[in-house]
């Protein structure tokens, strides 16, 4: 479930 | 990016400038708890540690040098230059019994077993709790200074748009992330009281006043 793009939100 | 999360960075800025401007203005933090801004700091320097090494965007690295300089300059004014109006008798909160369960939690319950995960996963969890020196210290005081509620509510909202936000990238993105999801429900619940007092008083131009 972890967004490929990493830390994308602040 | 979508219209939550824009709206919600938005009024995150908002609530931050809006506390800085009340304090530089006022030249006073009677009202503001010292001891969430420490926990605000904390957050946004535990979560942008990333900020040199992972670039996403020039929108992302300006919102994060922002929210860790604004937060930051916060601290100082209330510990150092305004020093003198600091209301540390209500600021009684014990951080200690946040930041040591937080920080339990981070290393038990996290996407990856690395430091900068680890540290990321804290500060999505001090963060849902970061408000409740401030809740409390309104609790005692049983009053808030109008502007202090228009901040408190500037953000309590921010978290509650990301909550959309999840929604939307959810269906749209098939992004999840069950920490940050679950965080941002613990920290949005926290403000459901203040929002009912909010939007029953202050909306009307009353004073925040608790029962007493």
């Amino acid at each position: 479930d972890k967004d490929t793009k990493g830390k994308d939100e602040l | 990016m979508n219209i939550f999360r824009l709206v919600g960075d938005l009024s995150h800025l908002l609530a931050i400038f809006v506390l800085l401007l009340k304090i530089w203005k006022s030249r006073s933090c009677a009202g503001v708890s010292g001891k969430s801004q420490i926990l605000f700091a904390l957050v946004f320097i535990t979560r942008y540690l990333d900020l040199f090494t992972n670039f996403i965007s020039v929108y992302n690295s300006l919102m994060k040098v922002i929210f860790i300089a604004s937060t930051v300059a916060t601290v100082y004014l209330m510990y150092i230059k305004f020093k003198a109006t600091y209301d540390s008798n209500h600021d009684t909160f014990r951080i200690e019994f946040l930041v040591v369960p937080v920080g339990g939690l981070a290393f038990l319950v996290n996407h990856d077993f690395t430091p900068l995960e680890i540290l990321w996963t804290f500060s999505i969890y001090l963060e849902s709790v970061a408000i409740l020196p401030q809740l409390f210290m309104i609790s005692k005081t049983g009053e808030a200074e109008t502007i202090t509620s228009h901040y408190l509510f500037a953000l309590g909202s921010y978290r509650a748009l990301y909550l959309l936000n999840w929604i939307y990238r959810y269906y749209f993105e098939g992004y999840f992330d069950l920490i940050a999801v679950v965080a941002g429900c613990v920290q949005t619940i926290l403000y459901c009281d203040f929002f009912y007092l909010y939007i029953t008083k202050v909306m009307w131009g009353k004073k925040l006043s608790l029962p007493a």
